[in-house]
């Protein structure tokens, strides 16, 4: 089973259309593997970036080197993921 | 649980708890509710429809989608609820006993099961169909880019290891291939909504080019009219309008189909969005959705109804 410790998802708010095409360009970096849960749209909507925990380095880097603020929507992705798990199996054994 | 009563719909549940749930539902109301099963799978799993009818001969319908990126787990739990809603509105509720005494509704609830499997055991995070792609080591195809509507154009990949890959040609999938094939032999079908998760959305034709659709004003006051009647339970406010000026531009999607194929009310949904979770919406969230939601889809319905073409 895919396990995703460490994995982040971004929140990047982008201000103008210069950081809208910089935001764009992390697409096309296929090495960093990441995951656009909302992709990029127009100025001032947020875009939503899975980042896997290898490529966070890089990801962080290159938005900080361009000047694009960012915050941390999920810090740690897996751990929610265990959160989802346990709330179902508890569920499911409350049921039977 | 023994009954659709005692099924919680305040928790996510595995494909065999709904299609479990979808036999009981029709045990339950076999004057009302029949199951379809429009195809099959890459992997051979049913593409189960739920037919809600109370009579009549192919009579006009809405078509409602769930699910088709398995990890939004949301728009499948919320689909289950609506199945649920319908049933036990219908006599209660003027305006759905209305529609469904003279219009019939088909509900797919888990329109990628694949996927939506593999999401449960293998890959939370998995958004695509489960069939190979020969030459590549992705697997999978994005069956909202797999439609012919634009297929091939901006808004799509041609890459299997893209989220967004198109697939090698149009409804080459068996999970869209069914359901175009379902469309085009019911040929009475009305209005269409496939709901996808997240960022609080609702949407219409086209994607894939900014030509306008012929009924462009008419959907976007309905849209508009859909998302107040959503925002009037909890407030969740949508964003609306066509799909490439409101998001981006998206060929190969499933509402451009329908709605060139003459499926006027055609739109397509992306569910509450907390800001926090993203596809890990939790599971105190389901039921509020899909309250909320299902305000919308009766404006979409109501107006279907009142609008015959």
């Amino acid at each position: 089973k895919k396990t995703f410790e460490g994995d982040q998802v971004l929140r990047i708010v982008p201000k103008d259309e210069v950081q809208l095409s910089l935001i764009k360009d992390l697409e096309d970096m296929i090495e960093l593997e990441l995951d656009f849960w909302k992709d990029v749209t127009d100025v001032d909507t947020p875009v939503h970036i899975r980042v896997p925990s290898h490529g966070l380095q890089s990801t962080r880097m290159y938005l900080e080197s361009q000047g694009i603020d960012y915050s941390v929507m999920i810090e740690d992705l897996q751990v929610i993921l265990d959160e989802e798990q346990e709330e179902m199996d508890s569920a499911a054994r409350v049921a039977a | 649980p023994r009954n659709t009563d005692n099924f919680d719909y305040s928790r996510y549940h595995t494909i065999e708890e709904i299609y479990s749930f979808q036999d009981m539902l029709v045990a339950e109301n076999l004057g009302m509710v029949s199951k379809i099963v429009i195809g099959s799978s890459y992997q051979g799993r049913p593409l189960n429809v739920l037919k809600f009818s109370t009579g009549g001969s192919n009579r006009p319908a809405i078509w409602i989608d769930t699910g088709i990126h398995s990890r939004e787990w949301v728009t499948q739990a919320s689909g289950t609820w609506f199945a649920k809603k319908i049933v036990s509105s219908y006599g209660r509720d003027p305006a759905l006993t209305a529609i469904l005494d003279k219009m019939d509704i088909f509900l797919e609830i888990v329109t990628n099961p694949d996927g939506f499997y593999y999401t449960h055991n293998s890959n939370r995070m998995w958004r695509k169909t489960r069939k190979p792609n020969p030459g590549s080591s992705c697997v999978g195809v994005d069956p909202n880019r797999n439609w012919d509507a634009g297929f091939g154009g901006p808004g799509a990949s041609n890459s299997p290891c893209s989220e967004t890959f198109r697939g090698p040609r149009a409804h080459s999938e068996s999970e869209v291939k069914s359901i175009v094939d379902f469309v085009k032999q019911h040929g009475n079908i009305k209005a269409f909504v496939s709901i996808h998760a997240y960022s609080q959305m609702l949407l219409y034709p086209y994607g894939y080019t900014r030509t306008p659709v012929q009924d462009q004003n008419e959907l976007h006051a309905l849209a508009k009219r859909a998302i107040t009647d959503l925002a009037s339970l909890y407030g969740t406010r949508y964003r609306y309008g066509s799909i490439i000026n409101t998001i981006y531009q998206a060929s190969g999607g499933t509402i451009d189909w329908t709605y060139n194929q003459g499926i006027k009310y055609s739109f397509t949904f992306e569910l509450r969005d907390t800001g926090r979770y993203g596809f890990i919406l939790p599971a105190n969230q389901i039921i509020p959705t899909a309250q909320e939601t299902w305000l919308a889809l009766m404006a979409i319905m109501d107006h279907t109804l009142k609008n015959p073409y």
